[in-house]
């Protein structure tokens, strides 16, 4: 399964994680 | 062969069509892969080979919404007590789930595999982050993520999804109606409520063996479901990289609404044997069902005179998971 996440954000968010990296429930994706 | 009985003939002719597309088809896929290791030795960097289209309607061909039923079916039959610990270490073994994190550690507490799927986990294992306005809404591996550029979006690297077949046609006529509409003026144009903002994405797959409940990814309000009944190929990292607009076929349901910065949306996207969604508050949502006509999709919105923005969600809350069948 998977989910897509696409949303609008100010041009300076920024995400933490990268294409290929494992992640859990809770962790930070992404922040101003 | 001349003297065998007509029915043999017949029974042994569909294991010969079998043999010989499968065979012919894995000859295919050897030639492919041998002109891309030619080109590579030549230093030509070969593009990802995306599946023709007479290849994906073959994969969607295979009956697989039956067969992810008829697996769900499977899965809830209710298993003897003394099988349900085999049964489910294999499939803790093969998958590698950590049994450590889940809420109910005891194997004979599960009566199948479906239950299993479902299993929620101990509220310590997974903190969720209180400083960043995004968290990740599940388990998972990330397969893309960034700016949605040309109202295109990457479901792996190089291969690219259209944004409007995904969501499907403007939902609030208001925000179309509001702007004036000239030719560059994209859909994507339309779904960004304020000119000094972009528009992001992020693809998360969610493999077997993953914790399959979702919760909200930020605090933000859903005001609309689009449920697009669809195939059932699988979307694992492979796949994605294989067949394009993969997403725009899979069965899915699309929630969208508003947070702080405006317009968001979560998609689940089931995928083979993972048929179905559960929205834990859209009691109407039907999701795997016999009948469908293709490309449709049914809406639902959650706007009411309590709601005028839809339903409130935290980050964190719980939202949905995903079933076998």
């Amino acid at each position: 399964s998977t989910i897509v996440l696409i949303f609008e954000a100010p041009k300076d968010f920024s995400f933490y994680v990268k294409p290929g990296q494992k992640i859990r429930f809770g962790e930070a994706l992404g922040s101003l | 062969f001349h003297t065998a009985p007509i029915r043999s003939v017949l029974r042994l002719r569909p294991v010969h069509f079998l043999v010989a597309t499968g065979g012919g088809y894995a000859g295919y896929r050897q030639y492919e892969k041998h002109k891309e290791k030619r080109l590579q030795n030549l230093g030509v960097e070969a593009l990802p080979r995306v599946a023709s289209d007479w290849e994906v309607s073959l994969y969607k061909s295979v009956p697989t919404r039956l067969l992810s039923r008829a697996w769900g079916r499977l899965n809830s039959v209710e298993l003897p007590t003394w099988l349900r610990k085999p049964v489910l270490s294999l499939y803790i073994w093969t998958f590698g789930v950590n049994m450590k994190e889940a809420a109910v550690e005891d194997l004979h507490h599960y009566r199948n595999l479906s239950e299993f799927f479902r299993r929620k986990l101990k509220p310590q294992a997974r903190p969720v982050c209180g400083f960043h306005s995004v968290i990740s809404p599940s388990d998972g591996k990330i397969l893309s993520l960034g700016q949605v550029k040309n109202c295109e979006v990457e479901q792996v690297k190089g291969i690219t999804y259209s944004l409007e077949s995904f969501l499907g046609p403007h939902t609030n006529k208001e925000s179309s109606k509001g702007k004036p509409l000239s030719c560059h003026d994209s859909f994507q144009k339309q779904l960004v409520t304020k000119d000094s903002n972009e528009l992001y994405h992020c693809v998360i797959y969610l493999a077997p063996g993953d914790y399959h409940c979702f919760h909200s990814p930020t605090d933000w309000k859903v005001s609309h479901r689009r449920h697009f009944p669809g195939s059932l190929m699988s979307v694992n990292p492979g796949v994605a990289r294989w067949i394009k607009e993969l997403f725009c076929h899979n069965e899915r349901v699309v929630l969208s609404g508003c947070w702080k910065h405006g317009f968001f949306s979560l998609t689940a996207v089931g995928a083979q044997n993972v048929g179905s969604i559960r929205i834990y508050f859209d009691q109407d949502l039907r999701t795997n069902s016999p009948q469908y006509s293709k490309g449709s999709y049914n809406d639902f919105s959650f706007v009411t005179s309590n709601n005028h923005e839809g339903i409130p969600m935290r980050k964190g809350e719980h939202l949905g998971e995903f079933n076998l069948g």
